[in-house]
């Protein structure tokens, strides 16, 4: 990617972060579309043997063999008994029955997360500048489980199944389906197993934003990870007849509108269709349209199919509006004819001046590549939101990273749209998503684990999620391009990921695959469900009383029932890993809750040996609130020189 | 559409495996057999499930759900790239 290491402080740190031979042993696993092998983000300039540990393979298929491996790549597999099952043979020629990449996310994804250094990669010279992965020399190893048809969970498991005998050491994984209970999941399940084996596992939140109760991929032995903004951006105003002007972003180049103002009209008036304003395929009247500038909403079709819509309608450029549902957010497209995307407001009162103005006119401005963007990071409005809707008691998601209008390798099979129509082909691509923040996470995570390679997932999760921000330089709040107000912990869970603070987090919350058992007797799971889950002969201990608000995770989530009068007492349990130097941490809560008393007891954990470890409890005593009331709060523990920070979030149900 | 067949992930409990059997695998496939003399396994895992995956009927599913040694037999489901 560009700019995200700037962004993240990777490039300012890059002394911190081992470049030495353990940053070369770590292995990062795509559970994805496959990879594009001659994108020279997987070049292996430089890299030394592959692992002693790596057991993996390079399989051969369509247009893909072992040849197609080396020293970055060192893994290639394919899963398609499932798909197939389900839809029939895979027709080659529509995709390559092998680990190649025809789509292009994979190779994105698995770009982002540990791509070598390319110099000057850009998008049609958009996000110009050195691409990278979070974790340069790590190992990539690909299992390609999504194909046009989708991702079936029987392959799915089948290329965790092997992951983990091949011995990766993270799992990314940007795919989600439904939101059925963990040992009906098969993400859930696979990544237990893999959680077991010390690989963590990395998945994008979903982009079903900013609805609550909107994420994917909740289990606590998941790393849960939603999207925000980079401080870059892609400028492309609106200008009309009337002299206003309106921002919009844009990844059009091609050939220019003409120098002047040109002729202007809304789909909805161009169509004998009654959601003509979608600019859906066949929807627009050519006469009506030839020579214009379509204005167009969102919604339905895909965004860049309503350009090409738009196009073969003989249309010259295209406005494209948001609408209710991703009112400010503006995701850049790279349109097949001049287009720029608006926020709902500005699409509201162009759409009025579109009404109102007998010959209506309008051009576009376009602006190409803004860096410094501020505020920065905002969470993405299509960021899927907490609470969580399966075990309320754990927050989610965990973090937030970059996912909007990031820089990333492509595939050469199709163009920077996915469109069918778009013959151009591009070595990087520019896209948004839950999916690309979360292969950064993926990558950050095996940057850490070379610097620890004793730590265990949660540990790492806990580093990740202990050290994020939630405030900006100037002290102002994280903000939620949603509501344009501050994000709460449903939105950016711990906060956006600060990789160089979350290399020496002084303390961890750390936990082990019996914690996790604990947990599952917490939610009454049967043995069944269990034995499903976690594939042992295990029973809970009757003679116990499990709590899900004694797993040891590094936020906290309350629910108190808002029918019961003034005494809602949780309690919540944690225990703390020393992996810093010596220190005496002093607790402190803030800011001050309405509705609710948190207290913390001990008040100082002080800790003289390294992974030394140190229990506290925290009581809510919560006063009785109106359903639907959420407070939040952050937990912080501090010796003077490591901060570790915590999230709560406190709802009256 | 009663005989029209779906993909199951199909969950075992490895350790009641009968003594007869000497491998795993073999079981599973002695299971499926029970329920259906045409069924093949996609794939047999054993590090993320004890178990495997194969086609089968409604009907099928529900009597293989019903034999010994058998968790849990859960249809599968499709995921989509975020």
């Amino acid at each position: 990617t560009t700019r995200t290491p700037e962004f993240l402080g990777l490039s300012q740190a890059a002394a911190l972060f081992p470049e030495s031979e353990s940053a070369s042993e770590v292995v990062i696993g795509v559970l994805d579309t496959g990879v594009w092998p001659e994108s020279k983000s997987f070049a292996d300039t430089g890299l030394g043997p592959i692992p002693s540990s790596w057991k993996g393979a390079c399989e051969s298929g369509t247009n893909f063999t072992s040849a197609n491996c080396n020293k970055k790549l060192i893994g290639a597999r394919y899963f398609a008994k499932g798909y197939e099952a389900a839809l029939g043979a895979i027709d080659e020629t529509k995709e390559s029955r092998s680990p190649r990449d025809d789509d292009g996310h994979g190779t994105h994804t698995a770009s982002t997360a540990a791509g070598s250094v390319v110099e000057g990669a850009s998008l049609f010279g958009y996000a110009q500048g050195t691409a990278r992965g979070m974790a340069t020399r790590a190992r990539v190893a690909v299992y390609k489980v999504c194909w046009i048809g989708g991702c079936f969970s029987s392959d799915i498991l089948a290329a965790m199944e092997k992951a983990i005998d091949d011995n990766v050491n993270v799992l990314s994984m940007s795919l989600g389906g439904g939101m059925s209970d963990y040992y009906r999941d098969s993400v859930a399940i696979g990544s237990f197993a893999a959680m077991e084996k010390g690989i963590l596992v990395s998945c994008s939140a979903g982009n079903a934003g900013p609805a609550p109760y909107s994420l994917s991929n909740v289990a606590p032995w998941i790393t849960t990870v939603g999207a925000g903004t980079l401080d870059r951006d892609f400028p492309a105003f609106v200008s009309l007849g009337n002299g206003k002007n309106f921002s919009g972003v844009s990844l059009y180049r091609g050939s220019p509108l003409p120098g002047k103002m040109l002729p202007f009209v809304y789909a909805g008036n161009a169509s004998n269709a009654t959601n003509g304003n979608l600019c859906m395929m066949d929807t627009l009247i050519p006469e009506k349209v030839a020579g214009k500038i379509v204005l167009c909403d969102r919604g339905m079709n895909v965004r860049v199919q309503k350009g090409a819509v738009v196009k073969a309608a003989g249309g010259i450029g295209m406005v494209l509006s948001n609408t209710a549902a991703n009112g400010e957010e503006l995701v850049a497209d790279a349109h097949l004819l001049p287009a720029t995307a608006v926020g709902q407001k500005s699409g509201d009162a162009i759409r009025d001046y579109l009404f109102s103005n007998p010959n209506p006119t309008v051009t576009i401005l376009f602006e190409g590549t803004k860096v410094g963007i501020e505020p920065s990071p905002v969470v993405a409005a299509f960021s899927s939101r907490g609470p969580n809707s399966i075990t309320s008691e754990i927050l989610k998601p965990d973090m937030i990273a970059p996912g909007v209008n990031i820089l990333a390798g492509w595939s050469g099979a199709v163009g920077p749209t996915g469109l069918a129509t778009d013959t151009r082909r591009v070595d990087f691509n520019i896209i948004s998503g839950t999916s690309m923040s979360c292969p950064h996470v993926s990558g950050l995570a095996g940057l850490l684990k070379a610097a620890h390679p004793d730590w265990s997932p949660a540990a790492i999760r806990s580093a990740l999620m202990t050290t994020a921000y939630t405030e900006y330089k100037n002290k102002q709040k994280m903000q939620d391009v949603a509501t344009g107000k501050p994000s709460t912990p449903f939105d950016h869970g711990a906060g956006h990921v600060d990789p160089v603070s979350a290399l020496n987090p002084g303390l961890v919350y750390d936990l082990t695959a019996e914690d996790y058992l604990g947990f599952l007797c917490a939610l009454n799971y049967t043995e069944f469900q269990i034995r499903s889950l976690a594939r042992r002969n295990f029973s809970c201990d009757a003679s116990k009383r499990y709590r899900v608000t004694d797993l040891n995770y590094p936020s906290f989530a309350v629910n108190f029932d808002s029918v019961m009068g003034g005494s809602n007492v949780v309690k919540h349990t944690r225990t703390l890993t020393n992996v810093g130097s010596p220190g005496t941490y002093k607790v402190s809560v803030s800011p001050e809750t309405p509705g609710v008393k948190i207290s913390v007891e001990p008040q100082t954990l002080s800790f003289s040996q390294a992974n030394e470890k140190k229990s506290y409890t925290v009581t809510f005593s919560g006063s009785s609130q109106p359903t639907g009331t959420n407070v939040f709060a952050r937990l912080e523990w501090s010796d003077g020189k490591y901060t570790v920070s915590s999230p709560i979030a406190i709802s009256w149900t | 559409k009663k005989s029209s067949r779906k993909t199951y992930i199909v969950h075992m409990a490895k350790s009641e495996m009968p003594p007869s059997f000497q491998h795993h695998t073999h079981w599973y496939d002695s299971s499926l057999k029970s329920v259906s003399g045409s069924a093949a396994m996609l794939y047999t895992y054993d590090n993320v499930i004890h178990g495997f995956s194969t086609q089968l009927t409604d009907e099928e599913a529900e009597q293989l759900e019903s034999q010994p040694g058998i968790l849990a037999v859960l249809p599968e489901v499709r995921y989509e790239l975020h």
